[in-house]
């Protein structure tokens, strides 16, 4: 269970980093 | 995009496994660029994350009497930190150059690897996880053994005091499992096996019983009254030694017998 959730913030932090990494381009396209 | 065979995983890296596409998507599309913004705090908290997992990762390692998962799982964890460092490296070298295009490979690829390694980490516990069913499912195969030599009325409601919360464990945790499935066809071939089994089980303790009010009669028909109880044995093992497999099979298996 633990792992499940430590899993779970890992692929929350990594989606927030690639919404940030993603704007600027979005913006430009 | 992978193939994720249960939905406790679909569920964690299907966002993310999404926005890693989009993410070279939209390198590829912008290929002049425009400069990347500042992404050390989005950064710091993936590393935050990434320390955590490896921290449960190895007490998961420590406390597990699996050798599978004790050989497996460090590997997953070394990826997991590896990539991390990718994106900490991708993220420094952007607060130079917001135009790096190394850099804003190494963030694709730091993040591709986050996904990646996480998948491995996640399959590795699931399938530690699955190992305990099938523990569970062996001890009913032991005990279905020994209906052949089941004599006595005693011995009978001894074998009957093992054989049922086994039975139940294996029944329960079948159950849940099949639940959890993506890949329709192992879930149904589970629900199949499954019904099989509860069905058989109280028919083959009616023909043990049978059998021994045979012997203990001392009359004709002993004979087929343990081919009979063997045969239901034998229909019971199998559809155990079916759950087994399907257990032990991922959609990825699969698609490569395919």
């Amino acid at each position: 269970e633990m792992i499940l959730e430590a899993a779970k913030s890992i692929t929350a932090a990594t989606s927030a980093l690639i919404k940030a990494a993603s704007a600027a381009q979005r913006e430009l396209i | 995009m992978p193939v994720f065979h249960t939905k406790t995983i679909e569920s964690i890296l299907e966002p993310v496994a999404q926005q890693v596409s989009k993410l070279v998507i939209l390198h590829e599309e912008a290929e002049d660029g425009i400069p990347m913004p500042d992404l050390e705090q989005p950064v710091r908290s993936v590393s935050n994350a990434v320390f955590n997992l490896v921290k449960v990762g190895r007490d998961t390692i420590n406390s597990s009497d699996d050798p599978i998962l004790r050989q497996d799982m460090p590997g997953a964890l070394v990826k997991v930190e590896r990539s991390s460092k990718l994106l900490e490296e991708a993220s420094a070298r952007l607060k130079d150059d917001p135009y790096s295009a190394p850099a804003r490979k190494l963030l694709i690829d730091g993040s591709g690897g986050i996904l990646k390694a996480t998948s491995d980490l996640l399959l590795c516990f699931d399938q530690s996880e699955v190992r305990k069913i099938i523990r569970e499912c062996h001890r009913v195969l032991d005990y279905l053994a020994v209906a052949e030599v089941i004599e006595t009325l005693d011995e009978l409601v001894q074998f009957l005091r093992d054989l049922s919360p086994c039975l139940s464990r294996v029944s329960r945790e079948v159950s849940a499992r099949e639940k959890e499935l993506t890949h329709q066809v192992h879930s149904e071939i589970l629900v199949r096996c499954l019904e099989q089994v509860k069905t058989l089980a109280p028919i083959l303790i009616c023909s043990m019983k049978i059998y021994i009010h045979i012997v203990s009669q001392g009359g004709k028909g002993a004979e087929e009254a343990a081919e009979n109880r063997n045969y239901l044995a034998k229909r019971m093992t199998d559809e155990i030694n079916e759950i087994i497999r399907v257990l032990q099979l991922t959609s990825y298996d699969e698609e490569q017998s395919e």
